[in-house]
């Protein structure tokens, strides 16, 4: 049995011996082409895919990069405006809903990757609206509680039951601005701003303790931005060198740690008082001129 | 199949593609208002 083909490529005459199965080669060769070009407008589209992958890639970051910059200007913007009309309560508000933003925040980047097809052109504005309450819906991040962190300490100061004047003296001088009752304490609260705001930011929460009535609670926010009080002005709030027993259960852990705190107020003016004298007594002119005075008044009250 | 499978992936990622570019040219609107506000 011959096992020949005749597909002898070097028999010259091979070609004029397939006569009708030429056809047949060339529609396989057809075939393959067509499969060539399908495999390469698949590679095409695969390039295409990874590039746009890419592109998204990009835009999400820049995205994510512009949202922070927007929440950050956008606390700053809040932080200026709570600082231009310092309400107690309202600061009190914002915490619980920054909770709930920044909950939905955390929700935001999976919206974006959730992959959601939008062909319809009719739905661009629902769309757009959608996107919008997207954006709106996500503000103050946890960025934004860094940056609004103000400096919080709580002082308690003995008082006595039946002064119900909720002033403790800590040297310094406010301008009370409110009062309210809190559910929790049947003692009202009184609330008290620096009396150098707006320049200064500090403000004072006091109240008499629930737990102990004979301790007054006084909480405050923020550093004061300048020295100590006025020593020439005074009044009903203020009172110089006074020192209040602190109880300080922020850092304390809950040890009730009692701690003195000296008010620095008279310290600061005797340092000032001590300046002045030396540099009085070192100058001469200051001296002699003080002497003669002095000289000059006992002369008279000799002769009378 | 694979290359209707790679098209359609393409319409959707070019879909989510648009979304962004809308979404990132909105918050830079509301960016921009935001410090023409503070300024």
């Amino acid at each position: 049995i011959s096992l020949d083909l005749n597909t002898n490529p070097f028999d010259r005459n091979f070609p004029d011996k397939l006569p009708k199965k030429e056809v047949k080669v060339s529609t396989s060769a057809d075939l393959e082409r067509k499969w060539l070009v399908k495999d390469e407008s698949a590679s095409e589209l695969r390039e295409e895919l990874n590039r746009v992958n890419s592109e998204n890639k990009k835009l999400t970051e820049m995205l994510a990069t512009v949202c922070e910059k927007y929440y950050a200007l956008h606390s700053h913007l809040e932080k200026l405006q709570s600082r231009q009309s310092p309400e107690m309560d309202q600061t009190e508000q914002p915490t619980k809903k920054r909770k709930q933003d920044t909950d939905e925040l955390l929700g935001f980047p999976i919206g974006l990757g959730s992959g959601k097809t939008e062909n319809s052109s009719s739905n661009e504005d629902h769309h757009q609206h959608e996107q919008k309450n997207q954006l709106l819906s996500c503000k103050r991040p946890v960025v934004t509680d860094s940056f609004n962190k103000a400096k919080i300490s709580t002082v308690y100061v003995p008082a006595d039951s039946s002064d119900t004047s909720l002033t403790v003296k800590d040297g310094y001088q406010w301008r009370k601005y409110g009062q309210k009752v809190t559910r929790d304490n049947p003692s009202p609260r009184a609330y008290f701003r620096c009396s150098f705001a707006p320049s200064c930011p500090v403000k004072k929460k006091v109240q008499r303790s629930a737990e102990d009535p004979s301790l007054l609670v006084a909480t405050y926010e923020g550093t004061h931005n300048h020295l100590g009080p006025n020593a020439f002005e005074g009044d009903a709030t203020s009172q110089v060198g006074s020192s209040t027993v602190t109880l300080d259960l922020v850092n304390g852990g809950g040890g009730h740690r009692l701690a003195l705190e000296k008010n620095e107020r008279g310290t600061m003016q005797d340092v000032l008082v001590q300046q002045m004298a030396s540099s009085l007594t070192k100058d001469s002119k200051f001296t002699a001129a003080l002497a003669a005075a002095i000289s000059g008044r006992l002369l008279e009250q000799s002769r009378t | 199949s694979t290359t209707s499978a790679l098209v359609d992936e393409l319409k959707r990622v070019n879909a989510e593609n648009k979304k962004l570019t809308e979404m990132l040219t909105l918050m830079c609107d509301n960016y921009n208002v935001l410090r023409k506000q503070l300024m």
